[in-house]
């Protein structure tokens, strides 16, 4: 799938560092120029693994997962810092980053415009539009994203019961035992590792 | 994904000693 | 004897027996208990039983079950095959411990050591000679490790049988050697038949007796050392003697729980109390902790 994509636009797949919309920190993330797709990366890194790979064995236990992203969680984190200045601004002048230049490659996917209205109040001023951040319409677009998380935990049969239980002893019967608002709790939290934390707070209440 | 860790990379004959089994 | 159970699948532990005779669950009986194959670094260990009625010790001295160490292979062949041809009053059970299972009971986190093991088994057979319905009133068994406390926990677990622990037991108690030439006989068979689970390409079986300071065993094992994957499971990887081969011509292993100098990630316990030199990343959610997933 990968592989294919990177033989058929140039430079097809690169990993590049952005901003992780959460902690403000760089993070590696991939990105699919062909499929316009974007992917976060995240590590599996015990200590003490090795691999057995075909007729060999190869030290050093990480393994790169890469999960299709919805890039709006990178665009919001620089709506929210264009906030501050209570205006509307073109696209190119609230998606700029000297610590990670690269994140004009956002600009280049298709669906932005299906996308950002989701996020922001839009105006256009002589065929060219410009953007404010919409909090409420970003917290409704956030509910949404709750929703479909919590469908996907039950169907994965994630364990989510508050008391600590290791994954690794799963009951069967642990769904009943999970009460909604664990679920709720749950998806919260694990949204809000894609968002900055008064946002979090705000989608807490909201 | 072995749970020791060996710290070199080198050719191991994996087919005739490990045979995974669930 | 048909070890074609072994064959299968030599990794664990198997069981083999005769059929019980019938006089055996009538008349009481003695039973010895040996093993074989304690000391090889090499192949399974074998323990064995035998018993027969009271009445039926001088057929089996007739035998000439002599002290078993004094046989040749194929004397204890022949002797067996008599035993067997006398299982109207002869009856044998054996429990055959690959090395595989030898080695990871010995290595295992909770340690369970030959001794135990080897106490452990003779205990299951003349159980399970018990279970069979044979009226088992004498034990004879030759000494593992230290004979009052074997003698002692025997005798605990088997209170109405009077039991006796000896050294060189089975020069001193025909139904003992009778057993002694079970285990040899198996031990041998299984270590001639031996079936590689590796799928070794150039294997010779040229392995010696498989006793640590045989010349040809060693010689062996030096050849098929693999730095990644030891030995062949034909091996005791427990056996010093393989430690040390592994030590100097095997890759080094790292487990977790090995104490390893560098426990970082622990700051100095001052570190906790001034909190805010230490700026507490925020942890990545419990979804991903679960699964030692990080940001990269």
């Amino acid at each position: 799938y990968f592989k294919d994509a990177s033989k058929k636009v140039k430079n097809g797949l690169t990993f590049v560092k952005l901003v992780n919309p959460c902690t403000g920190e760089g993070a590696i993330y991939l990105f699919n120029m062909y499929l316009q797709q974007l992917f976060e990366i995240k590590v599996f890194k015990e200590k003490h693994h090795s691999w057995f790979i075909n007729q060999s064995v190869q030290s050093g236990g990480l393994l790169h997962f890469a999960t299709p992203m919805d890039p709006l969680f990178l665009l919001l984190h620089y709506f929210i810092k264009a906030d501050k200045e209570e205006k509307f601004q073109p696209l190119d002048q609230v998606v700029m980053d000297d610590i990670f230049p690269n994140c004009i490659l956002l600009l280049k996917l298709r669906e932005l415009e299906k996308l950002l209205p989701h996020v922001t109040e839009e105006k256009e001023i002589g065929n060219k539009k410009y953007y404010k951040y919409s909090k409420e319409k970003t917290l409704k677009w956030l509910e949404k994203k709750v929703n479909q998380t919590m469908a996907a935990l039950k169907s994965n049969k994630v364990n989510v019961s508050a008391h600590v239980q290791s994954t690794a002893f799963f009951s069967s019967c642990q769904a009943s035992s999970d009460k909604e608002d664990d679920y709720i709790r749950y998806a919260h939290g694990l949204i809000s590792d894609y968002i900055p934390k008064e946002l979090s707070d705000d989608l807490s209440k909201y | 994904l072995l749970p020791c860790e060996i710290p070199v990379n080198r050719p191991a004959p994996v087919g005739c000693f490990f045979t995974p089994a669930i | 004897m048909d070890l074609n159970m072994l064959e299968r699948n030599n990794t664990g532990r198997c069981r083999l027996n005769s059929p019980v005779p019938a006089v055996c669950r009538k008349e009481p009986c003695v039973l010895g208990v040996d093993e074989a194959g304690r000391g090889p670094v090499l192949g399974p260990m074998v323990y064995a039983i035998c018993y027969c009625p009271l009445s039926r010790l001088a057929d089996l001295e007739a035998l000439k079950v002599a002290d078993s160490k004094t046989l040749s292979e194929n004397e204890r062949e022949r002797l067996f095959a008599k035993m067997e041809e006398d299982r109207d009053f002869v009856g044998w059970a054996l429990d055959v411990l690959s090395p595989n299972l030898i080695s990871t009971s010995m290595l295992g986190r909770v340690k369970y050591n030959l001794n135990s093991l080897s106490h452990d088994t003779a205990t299951g057979l003349v159980q399970y000679a018990l279970d069979q319905g044979v009226k088992v009133t004498q034990v004879f068994v030759d000494t593992v490790g230290m004979p009052e406390k074997y003698q002692e926990r025997l005798q605990q677990h088997f209170p109405g049988i009077e039991v006796t622990v000896k050294a060189k037991a089975d020069a001193l108690y025909p139904v003992v050697s009778a057993a002694s030439i079970c285990a040899k006989v198996a031990r041998d068979q299984a270590v001639k038949n031996w079936q590689f689970v590796e799928k070794l390409q150039d294997l010779d079986t040229d392995y010696g007796s498989g006793y640590p300071n045989d010349p040809k065993t060693k010689a062996w094992l030096k050849k098929h050392v693999e730095p990644v994957f030891g030995f062949p499971q034909f091996v005791r990887f427990s056996w010093r003697t393989a430690q040390s081969i592994l030590e100097k011509e095997a890759e080094d292993v790292m487990w977790e729980d090995l104490p390893t100098g560098d426990q970082e990630g622990l700051g100095r316990i001052t570190s906790y109390f001034n909190e805010g030199s230490r700026t507490r990343p925020r942890l990545p959610h419990r979804f991903f902790q679960e699964r030692g997933l990080e940001q990269t």
